[in-house]
């Protein structure tokens, strides 16, 4: 069982979502339900890397999917696209051996722990990414709790990436 | 006071942690 298994998913959700809030992002981001569009995590990586993740790409996020499934399924399959892309292109590493996220199961059933893995993914843009030294120091400040898990959280896409 | 020790023990591994994610390299763009 690995560690964040241990320490749980639902777990690692949570801690995930306060860290998102940190970005303070327009799109309301406290909840997983309001996680379940997509809006936030792409106004997140515009944050993360605007050079990448512009204008145009974030305008092909639909913003007002209200309760349809379809519309969030479609709004998190580009999100992931776009993150695995990332990694590739500007990160220059592979994402291997990692679960992807259910996009299904966050669109359809506002599942916490795919929501996690999703989030997670997020996470490692940040604490790769050329502004990486703001996002970590920003992580070192937040509650020690939430430090734990997000260093799990790391050391576990750490040991599925290769270059 | 153990506590204390613990507490401190695990903010030195969190610090080292994220000190050592600082000066990780990025690696080549695809």
């Amino acid at each position: 069982m690995s560690a964040l298994e241990a320490l749980g998913r639902g777990q690692l959700c949570d801690s995930l979502l306060t860290w998102i809030q940190t970005f303070a992002v327009e799109a309301p981001c406290s909840a997983v339900d309001e996680m379940t569009s997509g809006v936030a995590m792409a106004q997140v990586l515009q944050k993360i890397d605007g050079m990448y993740f512009t204008d145009a790409w974030i305008s092909r996020i639909k913003p007002d999917v209200g309760d349809n499934w379809r519309l969030k399924i479609s709004n998190l399959k580009k999100i992931l696209k776009g993150i695995l892309d990332y990694n590739h292109e500007v990160l220059g590493q592979q994402i291997n051996d990692f679960t992807l996220p259910d996009i299904s199961l966050i669109a359809e059933h506002s599942d916490a722990a795919e929501l996690g893995r999703m989030l997670q993914l997020i996470l490692g843009c940040a604490v790769n990414c050329e502004q990486k030294q703001e996002y970590i120091q920003t992580i070192m400040m937040m509650e020690e709790s939430v430090q734990h898990v997000v260093m799990t959280a790391i050391q576990e896409l750490m040991s599925k990436e290769s270059p | 006071d153990p506590n204390m020790k613990g507490a401190a023990a695990n903010e030195g591994v969190l610090a080292n942690f994220f000190n050592s994610l600082l000066s990780k390299k990025t690696g080549v763009p695809g």
